[in-house]
């Protein structure tokens, strides 16, 4: 464990906190996209298979436990609660995920570090992670309005691959045989999908100005 | 027999 990565988890999981402060405290998920979150949930399930079969350390298994509770309760939340699904914008979260799902799918199994059912499922969650988030983004060219949780919440998502791609430089520099391109490649996509939105999540932050993004 | 490798990272 190194501090990129320890940042790049901690980062992870106030991004996860801040939407379920949002969607628990105010009881609304507007500006939310339910297709992002259900990739999401997605994206965890298919990655973390081994998490009874694999014991890597019990900072692992806890947080693997908080992502795949938060982001299956966040999908929960938007879909049954009451309230919540009120709040859910159906008309303009229209991106069709089955496109993404599809794709992924279909590389991870032509490019996996093996062909096996746990490698193919790790190497689809790490391209399906590296497109999720574009349901979400399309979501905020849309609905002019960004509030600021939302904001913060896709910047910290943003936030958290930018710092593990530290951690896969780190870990490459001081760990012998530590060569994982499918990570790699994937994470360094999807930190690219955010360049625009920091881009203008930093000036409207530096002109004090409200985050709109340009249609 | 080629070791399964363990994915350390969440």
């Amino acid at each position: 464990m190194n501090i990129f990565r320890l940042a790049g988890d901690m980062t992870h999981l106030m991004s996860v906190l801040v939407l379920l402060l949002k969607i628990h405290t105010i009881k609304s998920c507007a500006g939310i996209s339910l297709k992002t979150q259900e990739l999401y949930a997605l994206v965890f399930a298919t990655r973390y298979l081994d998490i009874f079969t694999d014991f890597i350390s019990v900072y692992n298994t806890i947080m693997k436990l908080i992502f795949l509770g938060s982001s299956f309760s966040i999908v929960w939340y938007m879909r049954r609660h009451k309230l919540v699904r009120r709040s859910y914008d159906k008309e303009q979260d229209t991106f069709r995920h089955f496109f993404l799902v599809l794709p992924c799918l279909l590389l991870a199994l032509v490019m996996n570090e093996k062909f096996t059912f746990k490698e193919v499922m790790w190497a689809f969650s790490l391209y399906l992670e590296a497109v999720a988030i574009l349901p979400q983004l399309v979501l905020l060219q849309r609905t002019k309005n960004i509030d600021n949780l939302t904001g913060q919440y896709v910047f910290l998502l943003g936030a958290y691959r930018a710092f593990y791609i530290f951690n896969w430089i780190y870990r490459y520099f001081t760990e012998p045989h530590y060569v994982h391109w499918i990570t790699w490649i994937s994470g360094l996509v999807q930190t690219l999908l955010y360049a625009d939105f920091f881009y203008y999540y930093f000036n409207s932050w530096k002109n004090n100005v409200k985050l709109h993004l340009p249609a | 027999e080629e070791k399964e490798t363990t994915h350390d990272e969440l």
